[in-house]
C-alpha cells in the first residue's frame, strides 16, 4: 500500500503525481492537512491549496511555488516542504507552536497549465497558457500579472515576450485565483513566493525603487533567513528589494500582497550553483528542500512571534 | 515537442554599467531569440542566456568584439534534457 513516506521526494514528476504525492501526504496526515480546490486553470486543471491548521478562525500564512512553470526544482521543494510540515507537526516544537497558532496554506504548483506544458511540449516554458485572440503567441508571464504597478517598467506588453504582463492585471485565472483566496480570506499576515534559481531572497518593492516602510525589520529577517538556510550547506544568498538586488520588474506578488497589508511579503530564488539553470539535476532536490525549509521557518517564526 | 538541439546557455559577467547597457542592448534584438535566464541588470549578478543554435555565432561575435566575458554554462541543453527525462522515466519505473 503506497503512502506519502514512500513517495521519492528526490525526483522530478508529472503533475498527475505531484497531485497524487499531495493526496497521499493529506491522507496520511488527515488531522492536520486538508486540500482545498481554489480555482480552476485557463486549460481546465484543478488549483488545489494545501492547508494546514489545527483550529478555526486563525490568521494565515500563504506559501506557493512555481509561478513560472520551468522551475522544476521549485515545485518540487514545496512538495517535500508540505511533507515536513505535516509530518513535523507534534514533533518540532517550532512547528507545532505556528500551526497552533495560524493555518499555513500551501500551493505547491501554481501555473498547471505550464508545468504541463514544460513536461509534454517544451521543457523552456515559462508563462500561462491563456490564448489572446489577435495574437499568435500564447501565455502571460504570471508574476507580471499582479495590480502593483501594473504595465510599469520590467514587463513586456509584448505578447510574444517572455516577460509580457498581459492585457490587464489579473487577467489570468491562476494569478485572480489566488488573489481572490488572499482577499477572501482578510487574516493573511505572511506570504513567501518559491521561486528558482540565482539564490536570493527579496521583499518589496520591484515595480518601484524606493525602500517599503518595513524595510528595516524585513532586511533583518530576510538575512536570517539567508543565514539559516546557509548553515546546511553553505548556500549563499543575498538578500534586498527586489529593484535594488535584481531590477525594476512591475506586476509581481509580493508587491501587491505587501501593498494590501501583508507586512511579511518575502520571494525565495532558490538554487542554482551556476552550472544547470532551471536544469537542476534531482539529486538537489533534497538539498535545495533541506536548506530552503530552514529559510522558510525562519520567516514563519518571525510571523507568529511579531503578530499584527 | 520542442526540442534544444545545440543551444547553449552562456553565462556573461558585465564588468560595469557600460557593458550591462551592452547587454540590455543585446536583449532588444528580438530576431536572436534570446531567453535571459537572469536579467541584465545588475553587475554583480551574472546574466545567464539560453541562445538558439542559428544566433550562436552573432551573439558570442558581440560579445567579443565588446570585450564581454562569457563561460558557456550549458554546452547543448539538449543533452541536459535528454538526462532529465532518462532519469524521470527510470524513477517512473521504480
Amino acid at each position: 500500500e503506497r503512502n506519502s513516506g514512500s513517495f521519492n521526494f528526490g525526483a522530478f514528476h508529472t503533475l498527475d503525481n505531484l497531485y497524487n504525492a499531495i493526496d497521499l501526504i493529506v491522507a496520511d496526515y488527515k488531522s492536520v492537512v486538508s486540500k482545498q480546490q481554489i480555482g480552476t486553470s485557463y486549460e481546465g486543471r484543478p488549483i488545489y491549496v494545501l492547508k494546514f491548521s489545527t483550529g478555526a478562525d486563525r490568521p494565515g500564512i500563504w506559501i506557493d511555488a512555481g509561478i513560472h512553470s520551468r522551475e522544476w526544482v521549485t515545485q518540487a521543494t514545496a512538495l517535500w516542504t508540505a511533507h515536513q510540515l505535516a509530518f513535523d507537526y507534534g514533533k518540532d516544537t517550532s512547528v507545532t507552536s505556528l500551526l497552533n497558532k495560524y493555518d499555513v496554506f500551501l500551493l505547491v504548483v501554481t501555473n498547471p497549465d505550464g508545468y504541463a506544458y514544460s513536461h509534454t511540449a517544451n521543457r523552456m516554458w515559462r508563462k500561462t497558457r491563456s490564448i489572446k485572440s489577435g495574437s499568435r503567441c500564447v501565455g502571460v508571464d504570471p508574476n507580471r500579472n499582479w495590480n502593483a504597478g501594473f504595465g510599469g517598467p520590467g514587463a513586456s506588453a509584448d505578447p510574444c515576450s517572455d516577460s509580457y504582463r498581459g492585457p490587464s492585471a489579473e487577467s489570468e485565472v491562476e494569478v485572480k485565483t489566488v488573489a481572490n483566496f488572499i482577499r477572501s480570506h482578510g487574516k493573511i499576515k505572511g506570504f513567501v513566493s518559491i521561486h528558482s534559481y540565482s539564490q536570493l531572497l527579496l521583499f518589496p518593492y520591484g515595480y518601484k525603487c524606493t525602500n517599503p516602510a518595513h524595510y528595516t525589520e524585513l532586511n533583518t529577517v530576510g538575512k536570517a533567513a539567508a543565514s539559516a538556510l546557509s548553515a546546511l550547506y553553505g548556500t549563499q544568498y543575498t538578500v534586498g528589494t527586489i529593484c535594488s538586488t535584481i531590477y525594476q520588474a512591475s506586476g509581481g506578488s509580493i508587491d501587491w500582497t505587501y501593498d494590501i497589508g501583508i507586512k511579511y511579503s518575502f520571494a525565495f530564488e532558490l538554487r542554482d550553483t551556476g552550472r544547470y539553470g532551471f536544469l537542476l539535476p534531482a539529486t538537489q532536490i533534497l538539498p535545495t528542500a533541506q536548506e530552503t525549509w530552514l529559510g522558510i521557518k525562519k520567516i514563519l517564526e518571525h510571523v507568529r512571534d511579531n503578530p499584527y | 515537442e520542442k526540442t534544444f538541439v545545440g543551444e547553449q546557455v552562456l553565462r556573461i559577467k558585465a564588468s560595469s554599467n557600460e557593458k550591462m547597457g551592452l547587454l540590455q542592448d543585446l536583449q532588444s534584438l528580438t530576431h536572436l531569440q534570446l531567453d535571459f535566464w537572469t536579467e541584465p541588470a545588475n553587475p554583480n549578478i551574472p546574466v545567464d542566456v539560453r541562445i538558439p543554435f542559428r544566433s550562436l555565432q552573432s551573439v558570442k561575435a558581440y560579445l567579443e568584439y565588446n570585450n564581454i566575458d562569457y563561460t558557456i554554462m550549458i554546452e547543448d541543453l539538449q543533452v541536459i534534457i535528454n538526462n532529465e527525462k532518462e532519469e524521470m522515466e527510470f524513477n517512473e519505473r521504480k
